[in-house]
This record gives C-alpha cells, structure tokens and sequence, in this order.
C-alpha cells in the first residue's frame, strides 16, 4: 500500500 | 487529488502541447534543446513503466500516455522531421552530467531495491535536472522566443504547484514523499532566475533576454 502511495501522482 | 495538483498537471499539459504547437506551426526547432527534450522523453518512459501493471484511475493512464506520446513526437519533430533546424552547436550541455549523477542516487536513494522503484526514483531525479540544458541554450544564446518562454514558464509552474500540492495533501493526508518532494524543490528552483526574468520582460511585452 505504501508503495502504491508513492506513485499516485504523475 | 487536489486542487493544486490538477492545476499542476494542467499546466505540464499546456507546457508541453505549447512547445507542440511552436514546433509544429514555425516547422522548426530553432532555440530548443533537443537534449532536454530527449531527457523527459527517457523521464516518461522510466517513471511510467507501470502503466500496465498498476492502474491507479482513468485519469491517471490517460495523462501517462499523452505525456509519453507528445514527448516521442517532440523529439521525433526535432532529431528527423525538422532537423535542419534544430540548433545543435548550441546544444552543448553533456546530458552524462546529470543522467549518470541522478542514476547514481537512484541506486542509492529508492522506495524499495526493485527494477521498478530504481526506475521510479531515476525519472524523478531525472526530471529534476533535465531542464538544464534547455536554460543553458537560453543563457548562451541570450534570448528566448516568446512562445518558447511562455513553454518554459508553464513547466516550471507545474512543479511549483506540486509543492502546494504536497504541502497540501501532507496537512490533510498524512501523505509525505521525501523523493518526489526533494526533487521537486530542486526542480523548481532552477526556474527561479527564469521565473524573475519571464516576469520581468515577457509579461511587459518584451523579449526574454539575458544580460551579458
């Protein structure tokens, strides 16, 4: 989930 | 997503369908870095190598594929299409000075040590700098056409906004990106002389010009 976090932006 | 951050991603649209528009309606590359352009075009591609693995909303995949496909497009306009154009002596900037520095860092400085999470954190080290050729044309040729100003001014706003953006969603989310952030400061920084110089002249109808 922490990973995932990381690349919600562009 | 916040306000910030829309407004941000709008602004990296608007910078890069400029630089498009420029190219495509003077068919010619005259006063831009080709090296820079090359330099964000290997940013899309190493950053968004999980647009096939992990979705994260329509809007996201979207924005992913037009980034990596005006980007191609750009540096195809400027290394074959209109490539006599394009002003290579003044192009001097050796791109190994910051891509092999920000794969470097990525090695040492990543969320995870994976192919993926490598590549992630080189792109955003990446894009951080890739911008320095591109200034460092504008410094050597003194001067910068208009549209190729406003271009730059669009660019350098989407990274500003983003430090709202993360100011923002650290107070509200929790969320905090130590990567994305740092690099992001460094990024905007490098526009701070450009940012004076853009409202300086351009806005007051003038060209951009460096003083000697």
């Amino acid at each position: 989930k922490e990973q995932q976090q990381h690349h919600d932006e562009l | 997503m916040t306000l910030f951050r829309l407004a941000g991603d709008l602004s990296h649209v608007l910078a890069i369908l400029l630089l498009l528009y420029k190219i495509w309606t003077t068919k010619s590359a005259a006063g831009i870095s080709g090296k820079t352009q090359l330099m964000f075009c290997m940013v899309y591609v190493t950053r968004y190598l999980d647009l096939f693995t992990s979705f994260i909303s329509v809007y996201n995949s979207t924005m992913k594929v037009l980034f990596i496909s005006a980007s191609v497009a750009t540096v195809y306009l400027i290394y074959f299409k209109f490539k006599a154009t394009y002003d290579g002596n003044h192009d001097t900037f050796r791109m190994e000075f910051v891509i092999v520095p920000a794969l470097i860092l990525a090695l040492i400085w990543n969320y995870a040590f994976t192919f993926f999470e490598i590549s992630w954190a080189f792109s955003i080290f990446l894009e951080a700098v890739a911008i320095l050729p591109q200034l460092f044309m504008v410094t050597k040729t003194g001067e910068a056409e208009n549209i190729t100003s406003h271009y730059l001014f669009a660019l350098g706003s989407y990274r500003a906004l983003y430090i709202l953006n993360w100011i923002d969603r650290y107070y509200f989310e929790g969320h905090w990106d130590p990567i994305a952030v740092t690099a992001g400061i460094v990024q905007t920084v490098l526009y701070g002389d450009f940012f004076y110089l853009y409202f300086t002249r351009v806005i007051k109808g003038r060209k951009l010009q460096v003083l000697p």
